[in-house]
């Protein structure tokens, strides 16, 4: 199913985009 | 505290306090996070689930939940 793999993907994306967002704040002092 | 966290990201991306995100303001994130154009672009479609253009806090919320705990069920 083409439309499963896209919302993986998109899971994938966000996934990535909110752990930036989480090391980005522990990262900083 | 989760509520904390989400308020404080969707602050970094709403750098002017309006409120909402808009496409611009995620790709001023770019350089600042280590995610590509097309990858915040991906992520604010995502985000923007009635599609118009607006992330208001309630989308950016849901949308940081179900990483939290979605992705943990599946």
């Amino acid at each position: 199913d083409p439309n499963m793999k896209g919302a993986a993907a998109n899971e994938g994306v966000l996934a990535n985009f909110f752990n930036s967002l989480l090391s980005k704040k522990t990262g900083s002092p | 505290a989760l509520l904390e966290k989400t308020q404080e990201f969707f602050q970094i991306c709403d750098i002017e306090d309006k409120g909402f995100i808009t496409r611009r303001d995620m790709q001023r994130l770019h350089g600042e996070l280590p995610l590509s154009a097309e990858e915040l672009e991906n992520v604010f479609d995502t985000l923007d689930a009635d599609g118009n253009g607006y992330l208001t806090f309630e989308e950016f919320s849901s949308g940081f939940s179900e990483f939290m705990f979605g992705s943990e069920v599946s």
